[in-house]
Order: C-alpha cells, then structure tokens, then sequence
C-alpha cells in the first residue's frame, strides 16, 4: 500500500 | 522493525556522530562540504515536520531529534566555530541544480497533494542527491581523508541497508512505498563508485585519492 502519513521509517 | 532497518538506521547514526567528532576532535571542516550539510539539514527539517503532528514511538521521536540535532550542529561547526577552516573555494557545486527540480518534482509526484506530504517528498528526493556536493568536492581536490571515507562509508551503506528493509517489509507486511525505493535506488547507486573506491584502496589501509 500507499506510505501515506504517519511515516514510521526515519 | 526489522534487522535491516535496525541496522541502517544505526549506520545512519554512526554516519552523522563520525562526523561531527571528526570535525570536533580535529577543529576542522577541511574537506567536508557545507553545502551537502546543509542540504541534510533542510532534509530533516522537511522530513519530520510529522514530529508535530504524530507520535509514532519513542525510537521514532528519539531518533528524528537526534538526526535533526547533530544536523544543525554540524552546520554551526562548518559556517560559524570553524569556519576558518571551510575550504569553499573546492565545495563549488551549485545547489540550486538540484534543490529546484527536486522541489519541482515532489510537487508533480508525490503520494498526496498536501503541504507536509509535499515536504516529505521533497525531503525523500533532496537526501538521494545531498550528497553531490561532497562527492563534487572530493573529485575536484582528488583526495579525501579516511575519517570522511568512513564517514560517506556508513551513510551510503545506511541507504543501502534501507534497501534491504523494504524487500523485506514488501514480501512479510506487503508494504512498499514506491517515492521511498526509488529515491532510495539512486541514491545507493550514486555510492557505488565510492565503494568500490573505499573497499579497494581505504580497506587496504591507503588512503582514498583519485588520478590526476
């Protein structure tokens, strides 16, 4: 899926 | 979480704390470019503007403030206590070439038409090409101390372990973010050249220097 907010990965 | 990520993150990490000691330690900026500093510095800034916004885990929040952090200190280091020792005569890469267009292109691809998702594009493309100025510096002076070899080791490594990552979340959680890989596929690739430098010759105990 789409990485929309929130993000998890710095 | 998992061991990639883990890893990358903490490469990442060592990146940023190697070199603020290296300038700390030494009381000199030579060699580093400022402006590939201060283009990490602005891609922080962009990036985690969701600080304000979500909580996601004490790691997250811990980590993004340390990142920010040492980013604004290192550029202190370079354009105020050390300036002195700034060598901007070779870090001659004209930035506006990439922050433009990658400022152009978060606005025309990016996952959603919203000001903080704009910034994080923005912020996903600059870090895959933040490096240039470096890399410009090191071919124009031909050389580069080992401290900022190792440096540019574990933060081309850290982008390429974020690789790894995202194989791995794609065929165990079906997640994968399309501006993230691809961001991140050039800017591993634009290391490549400089691994292939710091396993043949900074490995071996040379130091890096490229031919006249």
């Amino acid at each position: 899926g789409l990485n929309i907010n929130p993000k998890d990965e710095l | 979480m998992n061991i990639f990520r883990l890893t990358g993150d903490l490469s990442h990490l060592a990146a940023i704390i190697i070199l603020l000691l290296k300038i700390w330690k030494s009381r000199s900026c030579a060699g580093i470019s400022g402006k590939s500093q201060i283009l990490f510095a602005l891609v922080f800034t962009t990036r985690y503007l969701d600080l304000f916004t979500s909580f996601i885990s004490l790691y997250n929040t811990c980590m993004k403030l340390i990142y920010i952090g040492c980013a604004y200190a290192t550029v202190y280091l370079i354009y105020a206590k050390f300036r002195a020792t700034y060598d901007g005569n070779h870090d001659s890469f004209r930035v506006e070439f990439l922050v433009v267009p990658v400022g152009g292109l978060s606005v025309l691809i990016n996952h959603d038409f919203s000001p903080l998702e704009i910034l994080w594009t923005f912020s996903i493309y600059l870090e895959s090409v933040a490096i240039l100025p470096q890399l410009f510096m090191i071919s124009k002076t031909g050389e580069a101390e080992t401290i900022t070899t190792h440096y540019l080791f574990c933060l081309g490594l850290y982008r390429a372990l974020y690789l790894f990552n995202w194989i791995w979340r794609f065929y165990f959680e079906g997640f994968f973010d399309m501006i993230a890989i691809v961001a991140g596929v050039v800017q591993t690739v634009l290391y490549c050249d400089f691994f292939y430098l710091y396993v043949t010759k900074v490995l071996k105990g040379k130091k890096l220097s490229l031919p006249a």
